[in-house]
């Protein structure tokens, strides 16, 4: 038997806006530590590492591990019939091929119950070395999206250049060019409103707008976001969630020729 | 430029 019920049901949601444009079908794996999912869009340029601890849920029970393979835009529209102050319960016979969504109103008066058909998928899973970072920039989520959007206007390709100054978002395109240059923080009063970045050598990459623009599909998940990039390795883009997780995107630099 | 893929960087498991 698999149930995790989760009294803030909108973070599910939330979860599934942030992975649906980009990848098309996953793996939720399941055990006594938590649920994990990790997926590569089509195009295998980008990589999703979801996981959400089990000790964040309301209630959870994992007696045998289980892997329930899911179309995410099924997912996806199952969850928008939640409401967002909704009680939202998953669950599963061991060795079952449906999962069913549980859907409780504030007051209990509303409960709707979605069952859906699991597909047994084989998609291949990537080892993510433990890696030391060049650059970490952590910043406001939201200035993160407003610059991916703002940039995709000027080209198909971003630069981030990380210096101990601060760090620099360009684009350049037949229009002409923009950078956008954000310092460090000097005071840090509201730790979500901060600039910090921690750097051991100076990094600069090229990446492209539109996975990064996917990738910011996840910022009502969290009031900051992290970028850690190294030269010549995938950067990671990370959103945590308030006391239950986290999800990674990793992104393949673009490269000369 | 060109795109490098995810898998060119991690390794199956």
């Amino acid at each position: 038997m698999f149930e995790a019920r989760l009294l803030r049901g909108s973070i599910l949601k939330k979860v599934l806006e942030a992975i649906k444009d980009l990848l098309t079908q996953a793996t939720f794996d399941c055990d006594d530590s938590g649920i994990q999912l990790q997926a590569m869009d089509n195009s295998h340029v980008s990589l999703v590492s979801l996981q959400l601890r089990a000790d964040g849920f309301d209630k959870y029970r994992c007696d045998r591990n289980i892997s329930m393979g899911m179309n995410l835009n099924s997912v996806a529209k199952i969850l928008k019939c939640a409401g967002d102050k909704d009680t939202v319960t998953m669950k599963a016979q061991d060795n079952a091929d449906t999962v069913t969504f549980v859907f409780e109103s504030p007051n209990q008066e509303k409960v709707s119950d979605y069952e859906m058909k699991l597909m047994n998928l084989d998609l291949e899973h990537l080892g993510i070395p433990e890696t030391e970072y060049s650059c970490t920039i952590r910043m406001p989520s939201a200035e993160f999206a407003r610059i991916c959007r703002d940039l995709s206007q000027f080209g198909d390709s971003m630069v981030i250049a990380c210096t101990k100054e601060g760090v620099k978002f360009s684009a350049t395109g037949e229009i002409g060019s923009a950078n956008i240059k954000l310092a460090q923080t000097a005071s840090v009063d509201k730790e979500e409103e901060a600039v910090i970045i921690e750097m051991d050598e100076p990094v600069t990459l090229t990446f492209a707008c539109q996975y990064l623009n996917y990738f910011t599909k996840a910022t009502s998940l969290s009031p900051q976001v992290q970028l850690s990039m190294s030269a010549d390795v995938p950067l990671v883009v990370e959103y945590r969630i308030q006391d239950i997780g986290h999800i990674r995107y990793y992104l393949a630099p673009k490269i000369e020729d | 430029m060109s795109q490098k893929t995810i898998t060119a960087y991690f390794s199956s498991r």
